[in-house]
């Protein structure tokens, strides 16, 4: 099936 | 000391009105450079990064960098005490806990002075790498509203897919689907009624249209805007403010597994 993604998957902290 | 004052008083009370439906509580930098602002929604599938640049401002003034943590729907709360034509002063001192909106009528005889608290708000800030995109798109930002705004009642999700023909925006419901292609069109002597698209390699993602529609709520700081697609990365709607900044929303797509 199809999934939201988080931003946080591809944003790093910092 | 930091003291900011906008002619354009409206201009934040659209802008805020364009955060408010994502985010509940934010902190907004204040530096030399300007007023900013990096926040998520609660769910960490969206982020807002609003810019308004010291220049664009009337009077600046920021002794040192600082952030103040506001709630967003407050913000608003207060700034419906300010009219449309009003100029907006906005000001805090070191080490309080509150923030003063001063509105004034452009005529000088009616003047607001709104005390708001500020909070603690523990959040990080994401690096968000430089990217060259894949596609990039720049249409009238009235015509992106209206499409998000058509498929939404339609379906839940939007496919955006961008190839040398155009860009197709595409939807799927229980009831049917839709799909709307806007062509190239740059010969219109307005340029913000252009629609350009730059393309490297064709790009087809899809986005959950909740978050594009809230989106659109900033149609009225630009009359363009540019959605920047990468496969597998979040898109990048973007809405410039004249002479001051931007805001940019970053929405993760949605991947098959």
């Amino acid at each position: 099936g199809i999934k939201q993604s988080t931003i946080t998957k591809f944003f790093s902290k910092g | 000391m930091f003291e900011l004052r906008l002619v354009q008083g409206s201009l934040l009370k659209r802008v805020i009105d364009a955060i408010k439906d994502l985010v509940n509580d934010a902190n907004f930098d204040c530096s030399s450079t300007g007023f900013s602002l990096q926040a998520m929604d609660s769910s960490h599938v969206a982020l807002v990064a609003l810019l308004l640049r010291s220049e664009g401002f009337e009077h600046f003034r920021c002794d040192r960098t600082f952030s103040m943590g506001m709630s967003i729907a407050n913000m608003a709360k207060m700034l419906k005490c300010a009219s449309n034509d009003d100029i907006i002063t906005i000001k805090a001192d070191d080490g309080t806990d509150t923030v003063t909106f001063m509105f004034e009528s452009p005529s000088q005889d009616k003047i607001s002075d709104i005390e708001m608290k500020l909070m603690d708000i523990d959040s990080d800030h994401l690096g968000i790498p430089d990217a060259e995109y894949e596609a990039i798109v720049r249409m009238p930002s009235t015509e992106f509203g209206s499409i998000c705004t058509s498929l939404s009642t339609i379906g839940d999700t939007v496919t955006i897919a961008v190839s040398k023909q155009g860009v197709t925006f595409s939807t799927k419901g229980d009831i049917g689907s839709g799909n709307i292609t806007c062509r190239q069109n740059s010969s219109t002597e307005k340029p913000e009624e252009a629609t350009i698209i730059e393309m490297k390699e064709p790009v087809v993602l899809t986005f959950a249209l909740k978050y594009i529609t809230t989106f659109t709520k900033a149609t009225s700081l630009s009359s363009q805007v540019t959605i920047s697609l990468s496969s597998d990365m979040p898109v990048v709607v973007e809405y410039k403010i004249a002479e001051m900044g931007h805001i940019r929303y970053y929405l993760a797509p949605k991947i098959e597994e």
